[in-house]
């Protein structure tokens, strides 16, 4: 998988996809939509579409895709192999969103939460397919949150297409599980192949599992954490793990928006009515330095 | 240590290598407020700064390899000495008397002021603010001086496009028509507005009235 | 000039986590 544009920048979000076979022009498709790496701390997470011709379904079940959990990372990357080989049927597309893009959308002012960046994904990466001409007629997701809402919603947006989102997807449709093949092949290789904005200190390639609750991870997180920088970008700020490390391990900054207490009140509203003795009246510097934020200097 | 960041002309930069001390910040009055703040002596070219901070929440400065709370940006721009000057000759003129600058340009709280008495030209520049007799002084009453900075500020804020007049608007819009919109009387008000931070309330009052 | 305040003032790696650009 050519993933050179992801390496050459990690910070945003990244579209890799096959040619589209031209039997999927022509004919009625079936197409699934998975992910991999929702819950780790570190590196991207992948949103994948897989689709061949209904009428194919049964050669794609034929490449035994039908058991990816199961599989191991080498037997993943061999069976992607096969289905790029045997790509006269089978496309597929793929989003990877960097822990950067991850961060900065769920911690944004205007918060994007994870779920509505998944569901927005996948959106897109249909889309995308019906934009390059792919006749899809059916469409099957695993689910991100509620089932029912997600189906109802996909269904809203491509109405002319049969949507069916359910759990546990990957091991009911083999279509499901191509794209999660797909998803979890790219996601492998974005990690094993990171490259670090930021020159680390003593970098520890061993950063375990990259889950959350994995000590090896967790004591790669605060061996590489920076006390005003934080972590490298490819961890993912807004996990709470990752914020736990900050908040004991970092220096403290605030921020115009913060909830620290320290904002200046305008004075109790009693104050204007009552009496509390002579205020001290001083010059209020012109309104040309006010509105500039300037003000004489008193102390160096 | 802690850094600070300063925004100089680059003809400063001369200053501290042209001579011992070149560069000297002092604590002088403030004029308006009669409170002590920052200022900066070219002690080469012998001219006189302000400082002024641009202090706003919230900010903190890269600086090289380093970090530093605050973000305070600081600013040295050319001041006239007359009002720091006019300062001592209006408190000292409760007494109605001619009197020798370094009897009037005299301050427990603010020793440095007598660096003033050593400005070039001293007397040039008084001549605009004081009577003289000999080597004594006394301030004028007219107050033209400052009738003038009045106008020059004005004409100022004119070729700078400064928005001056009392309704709201943002900085950062600009419009074509802005100087014909601004009445006269809006510059007035403004440019009397700044030199009053320059100046003690009595004076300030004096010149609202003129 | 950073929009936020670090409530320290100390060496940090600036070179390791920015690259400056005009």
């Amino acid at each position: 998988m050519d993933l050179s544009e992801l390496e050459r920048d990690n910070t945003g979000r990244c579209r890799l996809s096959s040619p589209v076979p031209a039997v999927c022009r022509k004919e009625p498709c079936v197409l699934g939509v998975d992910e991999a790496g929702r819950g780790p701390v570190l590196g991207p997470m992948v949103y994948a579409i897989c689709y061949c011709p209904l009428s194919r379904l049964a050669d794609l079940e034929a490449l035994k895709v039908a058991d990816s959990k199961t599989l191991s990372e080498s037997e993943r990357d061999r069976l992607f192999a096969k289905m790029e080989e045997d790509g006269d049927f089978v496309g597929w597309a793929l989003d990877v969103l960097s822990p950067n893009l991850i961060s900065t959308s769920m911690l944004g002012r205007v918060k994007y939460n994870l779920n509505s960046l998944s569901h927005d994904t996948a959106t897109g990466l249909i889309q995308y397919a019906l934009d390059q001409g792919v006749k899809i007629s059916q469409v099957f997701v695993d689910t991100v949150g509620m089932p029912e809402t997600y189906q109802d919603r996909l269904q809203q947006r491509f109405p002319g297409i049969t949507v069916t989102v359910k759990a546990k997807a990957d091991a009911l449709y083999p279509v499901v599980s191509a794209a999660s093949i797909c998803a979890k092949v790219a996601r492998d290789q974005a990690v094993r192949n990171w490259q670090f904005l930021e020159t680390l200190q003593d970098f520890d390639a061993d950063y375990g599992s990259g889950y959350p609750n994995d000590p090896k991870t967790k004591a790669w997180l605060r061996k590489h954490v920076e006390p005003v920088f934080g972590f490298p970008q490819f961890v993912r700020f807004s996990w709470r793990t990752a914020q736990a490390i900050l908040e004991k391990e970092a220096e403290s900054v605030t921020w115009e928006d913060s909830t620290a207490g320290d904002q200046e009140g305008t004075g109790r509203i009693t104050s204007y009515f009552l009496s509390e003795g002579p205020r001290t009246h001083h010059h209020a510097p012109h309104r040309y330095f006010l509105e500039r934020g300037l003000e004489p200097a008193t102390t160096l | 240590a802690r850094q600070l960041v300063f925004l100089l002309p680059e003809y400063l930069k001369d200053a501290s290598k042209k001579m011992k001390r070149g560069l000297m910040f002092v604590k002088l009055v403030n004029p308006c407020s009669g409170e002590g703040a920052i200022y900066l002596f070219d002690m080469h070219l012998q001219q006189l700064f302000e400082i002024k901070v641009f202090k706003e929440k919230h900010h903190s400065w890269f600086i090289n390899q380093s970090v530093q709370s605050g973000g305070l940006l600081h600013f040295a721009t050319p001041m006239d000495p007359l009002f720091v000057l006019l300062h001592y000759l209006v408190k000292a003129d409760k007494e109605g008397k001619f009197q020798p600058l370094d009897q009037v340009v005299v301050d427990d709280i603010f020793p440095n002021c007598v660096l003033l008495l050593k400005l070039p030209e001293l007397e040039k520049l008084l001549h605009h603010v004081t009577e003289e007799k000999g080597t004594t002084y006394k301030p004028l009453r007219s107050g033209l001086w400052l009738v003038g900075r009045v106008k020059q500020t004005m004409a100022a804020l004119k070729t700078n496009h400064v928005n001056v007049s009392a309704r709201v608007q943002s900085t950062a819009f600009f419009s074509g028509d802005q100087v014909s919109s601004d009445k006269e009387e809006d510059y007035i008000r403004y440019a009397h507005g700044l030199i009053s931070d320059y100046i003690p309330k009595e004076l300030s009052d004096d010149l609202s009235k003129y | 000039l950073l929009p936020c305040e670090v409530l320290v003032s100390q060496s940090a790696p600036v070179g390791r986590f920015f690259t400056p650009a005009i």
